[in-house]
């Protein structure tokens, strides 16, 4: 099963 | 005192129309080199970021940063005002909480005043790093609404594949699947036909695709968009606003637990 991830666990908050 | 002036209007009428789905509220920064945004849609799972530069404006002041809280929502009721013709000219004052719109038919004889109000936005910004991708595409921005449009039909998620022999799409569903395989094309006539793919390692992701087909609403801004992937990360899907800026769209891919 495919998990959607979430775009802010990707980039750092600035 | 902020003030930007679009000859071509119906440019600032679609940028809105391609964020406006995603987006329902955003900080609109104006600084003396432009206009961008940043924003995440409500699940946080895609992230738009456009920049519009000074230059690209006939006329452009900007005399202190500002960060303009901006409903989306109304943003388009005003603009959905402005005649495709129409020049657009905005304007802020340093401290107030309201954005002038004007809108100017092309030969002078109606002008239009509108004032919206602005919001006090505490947004998260993401630092978004400047990074190589292993898979460049550049294709005809409308093939690959369709391809988002008619896959939408099959299944809710879809696979891109990227390889030297070309990119390729693909859902399945209860009904069945589908593929649609694009290849390279250096020999179309108009450069917004060509399908170019420049590729260091060979990449497959899966995205939920009805965050592609919101994307897809910037469709009219350009003949061509770009999509850069590379393993496990996000998919950035790009169209240039004229010789102005860009929209840049960014999805999380879905991986396995």
């Amino acid at each position: 099963m495919n998990k959607q991830k979430k775009i802010s666990s990707f980039f750092e908050t600035k | 005192m902020f003030e930007a002036r679009l000859v071509q209007g119906s440019l600032l009428k679609k940028v809105q129309e391609a964020l406006k789905d995603i987006v329902q509220e955003a900080s609109w920064d104006c600084t003396s080199s432009g206009l961008s945004l940043q924003a995440m849609d409500g699940s946080h799972v895609s992230l738009v970021q456009l920049t519009l530069r000074a230059d690209g404006f006939e006329k452009y002041r900007c005399d202190r940063n500002l960060a303009m809280g901006i409903n989306m929502g109304s943003m388009s009721k005003i603009l959905k005002c402005a005649g495709n013709d129409d020049v657009i000219t905005l304007k802020a004052e340093d401290t107030s909480d309201r954005l002038e719109l004007m809108f100017e038919s092309p030969k002078g004889e109606k002008i239009s005043n509108y004032e919206m109000k602005l919001m006090d936005l505490d947004c998260e910004q993401l630092g978004i790093p400047d990074q190589e991708y292993s898979c460049s595409i550049k294709m005809p921005s409308h093939e690959f609404a369709r391809i988002c449009r008619d896959l939408s039909q099959i299944g809710e998620c879809v696979v891109i594949t990227c390889t030297k022999d070309g990119v390729q799409f693909s859902a399945k569903g209860d009904m069945g699947s589908g593929t649609v395989k694009m290849s390279q094309n250096l020999g179309a006539e108009k450069e917004d036909d060509q399908v170019t793919i420049e590729m260091t390692e060979p990449v497959q992701l899966t995205f939920a695709i009805k965050y592609l087909n919101m994307f897809t609403k910037a469709t009219s801004l350009s003949g061509s968009v770009c999509l850069s992937m590379s393993n496990d990360v996000p998919l950035v899907v790009e169209y240039k606003v004229e010789d102005m800026g860009h929209i840049k769209y960014f999805l999380a891919p879905k991986i396995e637990d």
